[in-house]
């Protein structure tokens, strides 16, 4: 069977758990079981950072924190080591 | 801004760069021009000598990798994240890895090398992210022209709180960036676009959506990278689905993204006096343009593409109670909006008044 193509929704979030994850120190979870506990580590990370730059802080992937999570950008994390 | 965790600093200010190896973008000579220049950049803001060796060791070592290379922080191929750097310190500290394969450009093209260089440098000298979006050290890329680029303040601010001030006997001054909330402030030049309005201001602009709350601010060189800072004028050709921007006696021809074909112009073309030099604001109304320089305005008529006889007028004659001069304005729904110092003014053409003053950061939702 072809595989499930991602729904835009799936993507959404993988985007956001990427970028949180890459430059807002979001653990790193290996199984959705975890997932579902981090639900509230995800937004408060997302707050975070909504806050750095400065747009609405919903803790939601509104368009405008995920136009901004695809702008290209420095590597170096934005909070932390 | 915002300095790295523990502020780790390097504790000698003679520091040595290296450039380990090049990219297949650029030849080496504006690789090393770039560098050298981005670390100008830093040394003119502080009290730091960076100086560059071509063999052995070197505190902050510059290379381009792709993909994983190493240092538990892979790359992602073509944009995303285009470079990283490590804090000042021994061995991997300091040293500054561009990703490979992005497209390293020395023009506006994405992405200029020079910006990149000496975003990451900060990092290498011991500054974190700035959440100022007109500062160097703010996460996101975005053009500027690097011949005539100066160090934001904040950035300045930053450096100077590691390493202190530079030795000279004048501190370097950088731009800051306008806050929207600032009861004084002022724009250049107002105009719509397609639904939207524009504020701009210095080397920015604020971009207001019917349907967005929250207003945008942008570096000007984000959307068009050779129109210059400081516009002064701007209005809304909605016939040509325009925008016409001036600054001193030139104009350009903006449609969306793109600079028109054959921009900069002389507002000569439009049948002013040799003795006009600038714009001070335009506005677009039924056919006819209104351009308003000092105290007085002209009309010009869009169809016969010629000022219209009996002008230039006062401005006060026409729109009572407008002051001697303005700074901006724009047409929406039959009224003019005449920014003049912080606050701005809604003039109704139909009933011939104002019917409305307030400071101008409200349109800034403050």
């Amino acid at each position: 069977f072809p595989v499930p193509s991602e729904s835009p929704e799936e993507k959404n979030i993988k985007i956001v758990q990427d970028y949180l994850e890459k430059f807002y120190q979001l653990p790193k979870y290996r199984h959705p079981s975890e997932r579902k506990k981090s639900a509230s580590v995800i937004v408060e990370k997302l707050k975070e950072m909504q806050r750095f730059f400065g747009l609405n802080v919903t803790g939601k992937q509104d368009e405008e924190t995920l136009k901004t999570m695809q702008k290209p950008r420095c590597g170096v994390p934005d909070s932390g080591n | 801004f915002m300095l790295t965790p523990g502020h780790p600093k390097w504790k000698h200010t003679n520091l040595t760069y290296r450039i380990i190896n090049q990219t297949t973008n650029l030849t080496n000579d504006v690789v090393e021009r770039y560098i050298e220049e981005a670390f100008q950049l830093w040394k003119n803001a502080s009290s730091l000598n960076i100086t560059r060796v071509l063999q052995g060791e070197a505190d902050i070592k510059i290379a381009f990798f792709q993909r994983d290379h190493g240092d538990n922080s892979p790359f992602d191929g073509p944009n995303g994240i285009l470079a990283h750097a490590f804090q000042p310190g021994p061995g991997i500290g300091g040293d500054v890895h561009f990703d490979a394969e992005e497209m390293w450009t020395n023009t506006s093209k994405d992405y200029n090398l020079y910006l990149v260089a000496a975003h990451e440098f900060g990092h290498s000298l011991g500054l974190s992210h700035s959440t100022d979006p007109g500062a160097l050290m703010y996460p996101t890329y975005s053009f500027h022209e690097p011949s005539t680029y100066v160090l934001p303040q904040d950035d300045i601010n930053g450096i100077q709180a590691i390493y202190g001030p530079a030795d000279r006997p004048v501190q370097p001054t950088g731009p800051t960036t306008p806050t929207a909330c600032d009861p004084r402030l002022t724009f250049d030049a107002v105009t719509t676009l397609r639904g939207e309005i524009l504020f701009f201001k210095d080397k920015y602009f604020w971009r207001k959506h019917p349907q967005v709350r929250r207003v945008e601010l942008n570096f000007i060189s984000l959307f068009w990278p050779t129109l210059p800072d400081g516009i002064q004028a701007a209005y809304e050709d909605f016939y040509r689905d325009v925008v016409i921007v001036f600054k001193g006696k030139q104009y350009w021809a903006l449609s969306g993204y793109d600079i028109q074909q054959g921009y900069p112009k002389d507002i000569l073309n439009y049948g002013f006096p040799s003795s006009v030099h600038a714009i001070d604001a335009a506005a677009s109304y039924r056919g006819k343009t209104y351009f308003f320089v000092n105290n007085q305005f002209w009309r010009y008529d869009d169809q016969r593409q010629s000022m219209d006889p009996g002008y230039p007028k006062s401005i006060a004659s026409t729109f009572q109670g407008i002051g001697s001069r303005v700074d901006a304005v724009f047409q929406r729904d039959d009224v003019f909006f005449f920014f003049s110092g912080p606050i701005h003014y809604a003039f109704d053409f139909r009933y011939q008044r104002i019917t409305k003053v307030e400071r101008n950061n409200r349109w800034l939702n403050c």
